[in-house]
């Protein structure tokens, strides 16, 4: 078990650091073993340094910050393993117009390698631009859910009228 | 192997028939809040074994049979089949044969629930090593709940470091 | 201290259940002391009920309405107690269009009538329309915050390239 | 008593000096993530008497200090001024003849932080006097920081009352 976990994590850290490159454009990011030298004791910590700033743990960066070196983290560990489906469910919602585009780049670029395939929600029209499909779910009675699938026009009226 | 289809019946808000298509790439869902998106989500998890009601955002298991509204009375079982396309023939042995594969779970009040792939009985053990197998399941990293970044960042380190071993 | 925090509940849980209404557009919710018969000891428990659906604990509503259930219960401690500064930071990143407005409508009728002025952090374009006046922070040098005063026009512009 | 505004010297990512106007209404705040706009209401509350260095998300509270850049050497001081509007004469007394007043709070490195309120030496409590008597100050409910309304969500039924408590 120390083994595997030694091994996850050298992989995982390779991703993260070239992950968070990307999402950042620049700066440098690293995991690593705290508090324990033996490592199914220990905690993971993530530092970070943002483009021109300096290096800080996690719990100094903004809100916007912590959020893509979390989600950098979250799919370091998944392209570790990478599975056949991914459930995305609101991560994009602390974020703003730059880093949503920064994160739809990313995951079509893994759907387009891996052939994952993906379930995104979220409430950003930026996000829902990129889908290659959507699905609209209503509370028309209420407390009852039903699925529509929209096309693209339906679903800008759909986020307008949300009401 | 790819996931093809969800079919809802009774789950949480879901009390019609419900069928999700998951086609290639990336598939949007919006709507409203509070209208049922997550509880679409959260049908994929439990098919796929989810064995914690706390992960279902709920007291006890049978939270996710329809709860009934004031104008429809509550349902006593949530069924959710989940289909998985093995044209390519990766699945691991007992179904490698197979061009499709059909996952159910039913949850039956006050009688727990029970699984089924391809129509035969089967055990949760079963349902879970199918899954393993094919590096996802119902605690895969790759299913990222709503709330779930939020709390890798506010986690202590140590918590961190269990979500890796999950997905070592 | 026992008889003010009583005093306080009460309030509070008078202005919770009105502003419940109000931003769910029916339905109803209260405040409950639970655990313990003595107040000082006692925790405090959410449970509400939007329209058409069953009465439950927080835990069980969704992302969205379990944020429009702390809004509510945020402006009735608030409305107990009206100061005359308010700072919200980004409390709108859950929710969808119907929501902010009706967010964007409490605040506009609190700063009407309790004469408080509103600071309001925010990335979603309809709270910003909201606005009396914005400012925007900007990075042009990396690291360095600068601020600078916008007028309507500029912001939607400001939120576009946020790149 | 109104806030009239802010000016921001050396306070975190606001190297340069800063000067926030706060109107009546509604003021909107908007940038890209991690450009200071936390940082810049941040700053209200430390000025208010905010004790904690954990609630200004630092280590310890030089923290606030600004730190440097790779262009631009950190600096060793950091001051906030916050002026109010007393022309309804509404403050307590010792300052309620005066038609504004002006609390600054200063930190230098290794000598810890001062106050002072119209230009002359105040304690710490002097100042969260002054805010308490117009219910507002560091730990007033209205200051909403970020991810606040989800810690009220996820908190525990015990610690929701202590919020309650600190508004009574
Ligand atoms: N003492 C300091 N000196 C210099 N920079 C600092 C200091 N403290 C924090 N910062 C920087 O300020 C940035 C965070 O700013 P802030 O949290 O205000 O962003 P924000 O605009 O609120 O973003 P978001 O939209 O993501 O919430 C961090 O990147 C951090 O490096
Ligand atoms: N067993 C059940 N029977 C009926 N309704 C249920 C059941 N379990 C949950 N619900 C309802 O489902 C609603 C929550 O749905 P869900 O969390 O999927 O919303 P959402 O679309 O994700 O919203 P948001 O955008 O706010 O995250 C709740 O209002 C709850 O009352
Ligand atoms: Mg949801
Ligand atoms: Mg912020």
């Amino acid at each position: 078990a120390r083994a595997r976990l030694n091994s996850a994590f050298e992989h995982v850290n390779a991703h993260f650091q070239n992950l968070f490159k990307r999402l950042f454009m620049g700066g440098q990011a690293h995991l690593s073993l705290v508090d324990s030298d033996d490592p199914l004791d220990a905690g993971l910590e993530i530092f970070a340094q943002p483009p021109g700033k300096a290096l800080q743990a996690l719990s100094l960066m903004s809100g916007g910050e912590q959020t893509m070196a979390s989600i950098a983290l979250i799919f370091a560990m998944f392209l570790t393993n990478p599975a056949p489906i991914c459930v995305l469910d609101e991560i994009d919602a602390p974020l703003d117009d730059a880093n949503v585009d920064k994160v739809c780049d990313l995951l079509e670029e893994i759907a387009e390698t891996t052939k994952t395939r993906f379930l995104v929600v979220s409430h950003h029209r930026l996000t829902m631009a990129r889908m290659h499909r959507i699905y609209g779910v209503t509370m028309a009675e209420k407390g009852v859910s039903q699925l529509v699938s929209l096309d693209m026009q339906q679903s800008f009226g759909f986020l307008e009228e949300a009401a | 192997l790819h996931f093809k289809s969800l079919r809802l019946n009774g789950f949480k808000s879901f009390i019609e028939k419900t069928d999700l298509e998951i086609g290639v790439g990336l598939t949007g869902i919006v709507g409203p809040n509070g209208c049922g998106k997550s509880n679409l989500v959260e049908a994929l998890r439990w098919t796929m074994g989810e064995s914690s009601a706390k992960k279902m955002r709920g007291g006890g298991m049978e939270d996710v049979i329809f709860a009934g509204t004031e104008k429809r009375p509550a349902r006593n079982f949530a069924e959710v089949v989940l289909t998985l396309d093995n044209a390519a023939k990766s699945a691991p042995s007992p179904y490698n044969h197979l061009d499709d594969i059909e996952i159910s779970r039913k949850i039956v009040k006050d009688q727990g629930s029970a699984y089924r792939i391809n129509g035969r009985p089967a055990r949760a053990k079963d349902v879970q090593m199918l899954f393993a197998d094919t590096l996802s399941g119902a605690n895969s990293p790759a299913l990222v709940s709503q709330g779930k970044v939020a709390s890798i960042i506010n986690a202590k380190p140590l918590q961190r470091r269990m979500i890796l071993e999950e997905s070592a």
